[in-house]
């Protein structure tokens, strides 16, 4: 039963955002 | 009862990194070489390079690749199509206009980017179109 496998999108930010330079 | 896992796709992952790597380009971050195009210095990262380029592929593939840390690219008329190239690997937004479109077309022709070569091809074609 290795095939059951669930795929849940997420849809917000996946890693930290860099800050902008000023 | 079912579903032994689960995979979370995190769907907006890739631009995500691509932001946070234009971020460090701007910020000049680990970036490993410098580009010089007419005399201009184009600070960029190799990895990013060599992913989106045939070219950069050619050069940076084998261990020479590691002592490059300037190269010059040609001036004249693919001269003014590089830094839009370099936006685009960064950000996968090409900006085209009619003025620069042959500009971006050489350049890409020379650092053999095929798919954005097929792109200005369009552009140029639609913009003869009445």
């Amino acid at each position: 039963h290795e095939g059951l496998v669930a795929t849940v999108k997420e849809a917000g930010r996946s890693i930290h955002e860099i800050p902008r330079e000023e | 009862d079912g579903a032994l896992g689960y995979v979370r796709e995190f769907t907006r992952h890739s631009s995500d990194v691509l932001g946070n790597l234009n971020e460090l380009r701007l910020r000049g971050i680990l970036t490993d070489v410098t580009l010089l195009v007419g005399g201009q210095p184009l600070r960029a990262h190799k990895a990013v390079l060599i992913a989106c380029s045939g070219f950069f592929y050619s050069i940076f593939r084998g261990r020479a690749g590691v002592g490059v840390d300037v190269l010059s690219l040609p001036g004249g008329p693919e001269a003014g199509g590089f830094a839009p190239l370099l936006d685009f690997m960064y950000t996968s937004r090409l900006r085209l206009s009619p003025a620069t479109a042959p500009s971006v077309l050489a350049a890409a022709t020379y650092l053999q980017m095929e798919h954005v070569v097929q792109a200005c091809h369009r552009f140029i074609q639609a913009s003869y179109e009445p």
